[in-house]
């Protein structure tokens, strides 16, 4: 699965 | 916020100390070196994926800040100089990077990623990063034993690292309760908690020494 808008935190 | 508030404080705390005491007494190298790896690593995203400005700039922020900390401490007279490189003696190559490079590929392949692709590539790197970051702080800690004396703003400082991730915990329980949808990382999960404990007994030490007021040591 391609890098969703789930790795918003840093 | 607050979370990434005390990540951005503790970097301003250790700049200051490098920058006012111009020395890097008792300051690991090779924890902030490991750093420089986790942000370059983490936030390739910045060129593929758009979230927020917050998020960009913040990114930029911890990259650009701790990239100036490790010149400073590598290059930048007279504070090179002072660097004790004798007792920044983990090996961090060995015992830090490798073996996290090794989980992420195994964490990877168990998922049922392959390596084919960018983005492949590019999530096997975030995985690796945060891998990385959550044991980074380990050569810090060893030259903090070594020294046992603990300036005041070097306490400072691990001390908001460390917090910077232990709000990150309440953070994912908020988000797991009450936004819809928010996806959970595991991986992320446990090295968040194993990075807060790694901090456990430095804060205790820390905390002890604030209430007593007086200096800050670490027991033998």
């Amino acid at each position: 699965e391609a890098m969703g808008m789930d790795k918003d935190e840093l | 916020l607050c979370g990434d508030m005390c990540h951005v404080f503790s970097i301003i705390v250790l700049l200051l100390r490098l920058r006012v005491a111009r020395n890097a007494q008792g300051i690991s190298l090779r924890t902030h070196e490991l750093f420089l790896l986790v942000f370059l690593t983490r936030y390739t995203d910045l060129f593929t994926t758009f979230y927020s400005l917050y998020n960009s700039v913040m990114k930029v922020l911890y990259i650009a800040s701790t990239s100036s900390i490790v010149y400073a401490i590598r290059l930048q007279e007279p504070i090179c100089s002072t660097y004790d490189r004798a007792q920044d003696t983990f090996r961090h190559w060995a015992f830090a990077v490798a073996p996290c490079a090794v989980l992420a590929l195994l964490t990877h392949l168990i998922s049922g990623g392959s390596l084919f692709s960018f983005v492949d590539i590019q999530e096997m790197l975030w995985t690796f990063s945060i891998y990385l970051e959550s044991i980074a702080i380990l050569p810090q800690l060893i030259v903090l034993q070594r020294f046992r004396e603990v300036e005041n703003l070097t306490g400072n400082y691990i001390f908001f690292m460390g917090s910077y991730r232990a709000l990150y915990i309440v953070n994912w329980i908020f988000r797991a309760y009450y936004e819809p949808g928010y996806r959970h990382h595991y991986v992320v999960y446990f090295c968040g908690v194993l990075q807060t404990l790694l901090y456990a007994d430095f804060f205790y030490y820390y905390l002890m020494s604030k209430r007593r007021g007086g200096k800050f040591s670490l027991p033998t």
